[in-house]
């Protein structure tokens, strides 16, 4: 197989435990992102519709023109659909764009499609997520076709906004500390 | 004198008149939430009954994009709404809120969707997310970049927060010490927006860089052409520099502005919250800021502003984003050799204000000349 990611880090983030492995029938969602097309094309828009002293300065695009510059290839689309029918994966939905494919499917069936994958699920309080612990590859025909596979290792980022003065003890601005 | 940042402060330190708030009625603004973190109506109300008087404002959201839980509000949800809709005044507002409906979904990547697949949407995003560059596929960043194009191609704004750990500081597999940039605030397109704090905490003053202020090279995108002249020239007169070792001089450069991220007041499940800190805050005032200059821009016939880098941050004057913010550093690695010390803010573009804090009416008459 083909690992389209295999830079990316899987670490359990503070806070979550792995509470076991998913049963083959349970339902996770999976997202495709597949391979656009004219993406130089489009970075050249984007200085042009953005640059003053561009004749085309402001002439934004719709989704519909951003669609039909970067949607997929048919081929690109063809052989993902093909992929995907050959292992009974028949609940998709593409975004407006058409280059990403998000799919219900079992996790059973998940494992069989992303060899190398193996869903777990993960607590924290009472947020749960599902992902795997170990890489997933791809089958070597989608090399040219899909960037990566979304909802396997990423966990979600926390946001964290700090009130300074209770999370160091102090009841005061740092500042004011400092300058103390 | 002041008790901490409210919109009054905001609204006095960056020039803007109480008439100084939306009109049009085509102009929009949003934020996005993720991971469950939910924001209420109630409190948006207390916190304009408490805060906002003495300009035109709305007391509630327009639109929420996804599922808004009944639990208790979070803090950065409740910030982001209420700072949003203090600069931004008068301006529908959306929030995005993208838990993920399924729990393999990732909640950034729900977002992300959400941009491909509407056809109208807000014309200014202010996002408070980030994780560290390094920890990313390359595949990942490289096509999330590619959706931030079409967002700008399409003349949407996003701004980003730059992070709260100053320059970031991580080891290498030879145990070297190396900073650590944050994505999405090192791509190259969008807007990220770093934070200051005022010099004296009790008056509206001068500002100075705050410390946790995120900012520095990414190590993966490259640096913009508009970036290399303010950036070779911070390298080359900065007094005192990390080793080169522990950044990528030729990556695209962060924060491009700021604002500031220290000691707000932010009402959350009824009760007021003071001291508040991070570029989380910073960013929703900020975007407040580009969508009324979106609004003006869109009631003279103009088009907005989409990304504000190659058009306006290069041509960008001390007059324009003023007064500078010129004191003070960032965090970085507690080592012997950088001591913690990350960059330090100067004149012109620095890695951690960028190119300073707003002046609106200087901002405003740039971006619509």
């Amino acid at each position: 197989g083909w690992a389209p990611e295999p830079d990316q880090l899987f670490r359990t983030p503070a806070g979550w435990s792995d509470a076991g492995r998913l049963a083959p029938s349970e339902t996770l969602s999976l997202t495709f992102a597949l391979r656009q097309r004219n993406v130089q094309r489009l970075a050249r828009l984007v200085q042009q519709v953005s640059s003053p002293d561009s004749a085309k300065y402001g002439q934004f695009l719709s989704l519909a023109d951003v669609q039909a510059l970067v949607a997929p290839s048919p081929l690109t689309l063809g052989t993902v659909q093909k992929w995907l029918d050959r292992h009974g994966v028949w609940d998709c939905r593409a975004v407006s764009t058409m280059d990403f494919l998000q799919c219900q499917l079992p996790a059973g069936t998940a494992e069989r499609l992303l060899p190398g994958a193996q869903f777990h699920r993960y607590r924290n309080g009472t947020l749960s997520s599902v992902r795997s612990p170990s890489p997933y590859t791809l089958s070597e025909e989608l090399q040219e076709h899909v960037d990566f596979v979304g909802g396997l290792h990423r966990f979600p980022a926390e946001r964290k906004v700090v009130s300074r003065a209770w999370a160091s003890g102090r009841m005061w601005p740092r500042r004011a500390t400092r300058s103390t | 004198f002041h008790l901490g940042v409210t919109p009054a402060v905001i609204r006095q330190r960056y020039n803007l008149t109480d008439g100084d708030v939306g009109t049009f009625q085509n102009s929009s603004q949003a934020c996005a939430q993720f991971l469950e973190q939910y924001f209420h109506q109630a409190d948006l109300s207390e916190f304009m009954h408490l805060f906002g008087g003495g300009f035109p404002h709305r007391c509630s959201v327009d639109r929420v994009v996804g599922r808004q839980g009944q639990g208790k509000a979070g803090l950065e949800a409740s910030l982001d709404v209420e700072y949003l809709m203090s600069t931004g005044a008068n301006i529908s507002t959306w929030v995005f809120s993208t838990a993920g409906r399924h729990e393999s979904q990732e909640p950034f990547l729900q977002w992300l969707l959400l941009l491909s697949n509407m056809s109208a949407l807000p014309w200014v995003h202010s996002v408070s997310y980030g994780d560290d560059e390094d920890s990313l596929s390359r595949a990942y960043l490289e096509r999330v970049n590619v959706e931030f194009m079409k967002a700008a191609a399409r003349g949407l704004s996003i701004l980003f927060a730059s992070g709260d750990l100053g320059a970031g500081c991580r080891t290498t597999s030879e145990g070297k010490h190396v900073f650590r940039p944050s994505f999405p605030a090192s791509s190259p397109y969008v807007t990220t927006v770093g934070g200051t704090s005022f010099r004296d905490p009790f008056l509206v003053s001068a500002e100075v860089s705050d410390y946790i202020s995120g900012g520095g090279f990414s190590n993966v995108f490259p640096m913009p052409s508009y970036q290399a002249a303010a950036v070779k020239r911070y390298l080359s007169v900065a007094p005192r520099l990390p080793p080169s070792t522990y950044y990528n001089s030729t990556g695209r450069a962060y924060p491009d502005l700021a604002a500031l991220s220290d000691n707000y007041w932010v009402v959350t499940n009824r009760i007021p919250v003071p001291w508040v800190s991070g570029t989380s805050a910073s960013t929703p005032v900020v975007a407040g800021l580009i969508a009324l200059i979106n609004d003006q821009r869109l009631r003279r016939g103009r088009p907005p502003p989409g990304l504000p880098q190659p058009r306006t941050l290069q041509g960008i004057t001390s007059r324009t984003l003023s007064p500078q913010v010129t004191q003070g550093c960032h965090l970085s690695c507690l080592d012997a050799t950088v001591e913690g010390q990350g960059f330090c803010a100067a004149p012109s573009w620095d890695p951690v204000t960028g190119w300073g804090t707003p002046n609106f009416p200087e901002l405003l008459r740039a971006m619509l000349g």
